[in-house]
């Protein structure tokens, strides 16, 4: 990910970590 | 034009850089779009804030991605295509393919298995995703023409977005966005997005004002 500038980066770590809480919280057993 | 504004701009700035430009918080900017879309009474999809990088000041002024907050939908059954339908599954096979090779860039592993990324991708995620790899030159697009006019944008209405000239806000309301804003700040322009038609409020530009003045401390 070296090549990805910093912010997009940061940005879409977030966008990922939080879309698998997301999905966690709404079908805990999917997961 | 957006460049006689930039040189505007460059003279006042090189009178006294250290009132007239404001300090820029990269670690703060995350906790600001998510502080004016959770305390907002409307109900805001996503927030985006467009960095400026007016690094030269000769050259072209550009917006490109600061940070952004995803928040979400509440209906999600707002599917342009049916979910039987074979466009939809090609498309959704699509998403999940980018998603998981994004996974692996950011986590540095081959993720075998994600469930996570095997949900469905929703319309407006994938906007958001897509808006990472936007910018916008001189003036260009909603957020360009936010930032060079100084002033906001408002566009509430699925009519009015599509029959608009940036490509950005037609696109948006093609996966389902109703209510687009730009409005512009000292180092770039706060964007909201929602599926829902939300109307112009004056509340709003000022949480902005004050939450993205970077003067400002957050405070507790």
């Amino acid at each position: 990910s070296g090549d990805l500038p910093l912010a997009r980066r940061n940005s879409l770590l977030r966008f990922l970590e939080r879309r698998k809480e997301r999905l966690t919280m709404v079908s805990p057993h999917s997961l | 034009s957006c460049a006689s504004s930039v040189t505007a701009t460059a003279a006042a700035v090189t009178v006294d850089a250290s009132k007239t430009m404001p300090f820029f918080n990269q670690e703060t900017l995350q906790q600001r779009l998510q502080t004016l879309i959770d305390g907002a009474r409307e109900t805001w999809t996503y927030a985006i804030f467009w960095q400026s990088s007016d690094l030269d000041f000769s050259s072209p002024s550009v917006l490109g991605w600061g940070d952004g907050y995803y928040k979400g939908e509440e209906d999600k059954n707002k599917r342009k295509l049916s979910v039987s339908s074979p466009a939809y599954i090609a498309e959704q096979e699509h998403r999940k393919k980018v998603l998981r090779e994004l996974n692996s860039l950011i986590s540095g592993t081959q993720t075998g298995t994600d469930d996570a990324v095997d949900e469905e991708v929703t319309d407006t995620e994938w906007f958001f995703l897509i808006s990472m790899t936007q910018s916008f030159v001189n003036g260009n697009g909603l957020p360009g023409q936010a930032m060079c006019s100084s002033s906001p944008i408002w566009v509430a209405g699925v009519e009015k977005l599509a029959a608009s000239h940036c490509e950005r806000a037609r696109q948006a309301q093609g996966f389902g966005l109703q209510t687009m804003v730009c409005i512009p700040s000292a180092n770039g322009v706060v964007e909201l997005g929602s599926t829902e038609l939300i109307i112009q409020s004056s509340d709003l530009m000022n949480k902005v004002r004050v939450l993205f003045n970077f003067n400002n401390d957050l405070g507790p």
